[in-house]
């Protein structure tokens, strides 16, 4: 049985809103390490793979690792519902075919629960092998969003290249074309809107840029973004969750053949 | 034009 309770309930929906539009249904998994999610995008391009610590819960059991298939348009219907500063219980049941969510006001005056029914989903799990990244670029995520959005106004694929002069995010189409290099700066007065880019050997990467607008969906689980960068490897776009875990994308590159 | 990749070119599927 699983049984956990998010006091900042928020933060599930949040979760739900950053990948319910890239990926349709996704199984749950469900173990004494967290509660995780693993999957891609119908086209195989693009892999979502989240992690919600056990501690990051004021209450966790699972007293065995199984998982929960949830259409996740659904899911999110079900979440909408509760209020932003709702504490949220999740309750479900090895081999059961519903889930329950239960949505506590913070003066328990109101307590909801909504049960969802859940599906077999026959997913593809990929091992993703660890790597060594050419670059790391840390940056905050609200200006990752503004460059993926103004850059998809102008062409659909990104060509993103790190260098030691900082990191360049160019597209072109029809109207024409954009170049937005961002420096590293650290001389911030909070840390969170430092830009950082560790590099070990330029990078330069081709990606559509459909998908990097997608991911951004995230900022607002994190004030900060890391893309991780190799040549002739997937990209990586994390977003930390404070004190819980994470959520990374993973994105397949466009390669000249 | 640059071919889009899949995931499956990259990770191990299983």
């Amino acid at each position: 049985m699983l049984e956990l309770r998010l006091v900042q309930g928020s933060l599930l929906k949040k979760v739900l809103e950053s990948i319910k539009d890239l990926v349709n249904d996704a199984n749950f998994d469900c173990s004494a390490t967290g509660f995780s999610l693993q999957a891609m995008d119908s086209s195989h391009v693009a892999l979502v793979s989240l992690l919600l610590r056990s501690e990051g819960f004021e209450h966790y059991r699972c007293d065995k690792n199984f998982s929960m298939g949830m259409n996740l348009g659904n899911m999110s219907k079900m979440l909408k519902c509760a209020g932003n500063d709702d504490i949220i219980t999740i309750k479900g049941d090895d081999g059961g075919d519903t889930i329950t969510f239960m949505f506590e006001s913070p003066s328990q005056d109101k307590i909801a629960d909504f049960e969802m029914k859940l599906m077999d989903i026959d997913s593809e799990h990929l091992g993703i092998p660890e790597a060594e990244y050419h670059a790391i670029v840390r940056m905050p995520s609200a200006e990752f969003a503004r460059i993926c959005k103004d850059l998809s106004s102008i062409g659909d694929t990104v060509i993103i290249s790190v260098t030691k002069e900082g990191v360049k995010f160019s597209t072109k189409g029809d109207i024409g074309t954009a170049n937005i290099v961002c420096r590293q700066n650290t001389t911030v007065d909070k840390p969170e809107e430092a830009t950082i880019i560790e590099m070990q050997e330029p990078v330069s990467l081709t990606f559509a840029l459909r998908y990097m607008n997608s991911f951004t969906k995230a900022s607002p689980l994190s004030n900060t973004v890391t893309i991780s960068l190799s040549s002739e490897l997937p990209v990586v776009v994390e977003y930390k969750i404070a004190e819980m875990g994470y959520i990374r994308y993973y994105l397949a590159p466009k390669i000249e053949d | 034009d640059p071919t889009q990749k899949t995931l499956t070119n990259f990770f191990i599927r299983g």
